[in-house]
């Protein structure tokens, strides 16, 4: 009970690493999301969207990812984005 | 505010539009006036100054671009990402900044006409910011708050909020005070909101020889945490949400999940639990119970705690989305399990025919984010619509082609489509480059 579907899940996880609140995946590296660590990204997005800090993929938190915004990550740091390019 | 980490060296700046927006009903004057007043609102909070300079060597590049524009990060049509902008630095593209030009831009200062499109003034005051410096405000009033707020009044009236004055204030500081003129009210600063940074990564050490994924013939597949898993003998690769392979090499399974036994030759199934997010891997006669990537003490337990027989082997394990329940299958029979109760539902097992047009023997199942089931068998797979049990028409398709990357020959090089996002096979693309 309480556990996100499949597509939520996804939809989630996906938009919270595109925008710097879960690390990207490294080939070099092998490691899973935790589910604390999971729930701490949706707790910083929360908290930095202005919702209430639930932790949880709930619909009020799914349909702020939906909301149009820029395309920089929010949480810069894990990585070279929008800075180590060529023209 | 928070910065960027990079910052202009010199506060005499330079523009100009490369390209403008093709589809919007603005004219290229109304543009160019636009970003302007959107550039000069942190030239008048600040010491910095701007000037039009055409040519490709403007520090500040404006181009209105669609879906892949050469710079790595596309845009994605309609709605979700608008705009984006590169932090100054001293490569060619710092400071540039692209809008999408599949949104309708429109300036609408008074938003009078909401919903009728995006107001460019609003973003292109963000989109400097960060090409000034600024990364995005959790602070509602910021006009560096990611999320897109609307219009922000008339441009040639507009005046940063305090916390983003300050922000570019404290990076080029301010502007010289005409005579007679009032300083702006200073903010008061509040605590920053940025988590750790993740741990640092460990030195990259030789592997040892792997399978080739474009032979396909997966032991076990399994979707965990919107993740998808190819398990092949003792490696696995890694699928995200948005179908790129996390990398064309495979990774080895015993260095990643803490526990399993040493000696194993391949995983015959892998699931994740719906009641507790726990991983379960199904090995021979017994399955091994993972909190995230370390086992569970009491593993590995013998499959008949499960209620199954004794003597079966799990070959093929998932979560149904259309009901929530587990089904274990083996060769030509499957059971529907509930994890919530811990034990299999009556009636069970049935005869892998009600699944129709699979064949028995399955390699996997997985219930993907776009709400259909794949069966996977060999090299193929087949797609089970939602919550119908038969195949949908059209399959099976090919596993490598369509699921890791691989053309023509199963051993042919990867030929990576565009990003995913439509959750059909085939598209996505692979964040390895070779």
């Amino acid at each position: 009970a309480g556990r996100p579907s499949t597509q939520r899940l996804s939809k989630g996880v996906d938009w919270l690493t595109r925008y710097g609140y879960l690390p990207p995946p490294d080939p070099m590296q092998a490691r899973l999301q935790t589910e604390e660590g999971l729930q701490d990204a949706v707790r910083m997005m929360q908290k930095f969207a202005g919702l209430q800090e639930t932790g949880i993929l709930d619909d009020r938190t799914l349909a702020m990812m939906d909301q149009p915004r820029c395309s920089l990550p929010d949480i810069i740091g894990t990585s070279e984005l929008m800075r180590r390019r060529k023209r | 505010y928070a910065h960027s980490g990079s910052v202009w060296p010199v506060k005499e700046l330079t523009w100009t539009v490369r390209s403008y927006p093709q589809a919007s009903g603005l004219p290229r004057d109304q543009v160019r006036t636009l970003l302007f007043y959107a550039l000069q609102a942190w030239g008048n909070a600040s010491a910095l100054t701007f000037r039009e300079a055409p040519g490709a060597d403007a520090d500040i590049l404006v181009e209105f671009s669609r879906s892949f524009h050469e710079d790595g990060y596309p845009f994605d049509g309609p709605g979700s990402t608008l705009a984006h902008a590169f932090f100054p630095g001293e490569y060619p593209i710092s400071g540039d900044t692209h809008f999408d030009d599949e949104e309708t831009w429109i300036y609408d200062p008074q938003a009078t006409q909401q919903g009728a499109g995006t107001d460019l003034f609003a973003v292109a005051v963000h989109e400097f910011g960060h090409a000034l410096g600024l990364a995005h405000s959790s602070t509602k009033e910021s006009i560096m708050m990611p999320y897109y707020q609307g219009p922000v009044g008339p441009a040639h009236l507009y005046q940063l909020p305090p916390d983003d004055a300050l922000g570019i204030q404290t990076l080029y500081g301010r502007r010289q005070l005409r005579p007679g003129e009032e300083p702006p009210a200073q903010p008061i600063p509040t605590q920053p909101r940025i988590p750790d940074l993740p741990p640092h990564r460990p030195t990259w050490q030789p592997r040892p020889p792997a399978p080739d994924r474009c032979q396909a013939h997966f032991d076990a597949i399994a979707n965990i945490r919107g993740e998808v898993f190819f398990f092949k003998k003792k490696h696995f690769w890694r699928m995200q949400p948005a179908r790129n392979l996390v990398s064309l090499e495979p990774a080895q399974t015993q260095r990643f999940w803490m526990g399993l036994p040493l000696d194993f030759e391949r995983i015959d199934a892998v699931y994740e639990r719906s009641n507790d997010s726990k991983i379960v891997f199904f090995i021979g006669k017994h399955f091994w119970v993972f909190t995230d990537t370390r086992v569970d003490p009491g593993s590995p337990h013998p499959i008949t705690d499960l209620g199954l027989p004794s003597g079966v082997t799990v070959e093929a394990a998932f979560v149904w989305g259309h009901n929530g329940k587990t089904y274990f299958f083996e060769n030509s029979h499957y059971w529907r399990f509930d994890d919530r109760a811990g034990n299999v539902d009556p009636g069970y097992p049935r005869l892998l025919t009600l699944w129709k047009g699979v064949p028995p023997g399955l390699d996997d199942i997985i219930s993907w984010n776009d709400g259909s089931t794949y069966f996977f068998k060999g090299t193929e797979y087949w797609r089970f619509l939602g919550g119908s049990v038969e195949a949908e028409s059209g399959y099976p398709r090919s596993a490598p082609q369509d699921w890791m990357y691989c053309q023509g020959s199963p051993t042919a090089s990867p030929a990576p489509g565009p990003r995913g996002g439509s959750g059909k096979p085939g598209g996505g693309q692979c964040l390895c480059s070779g």
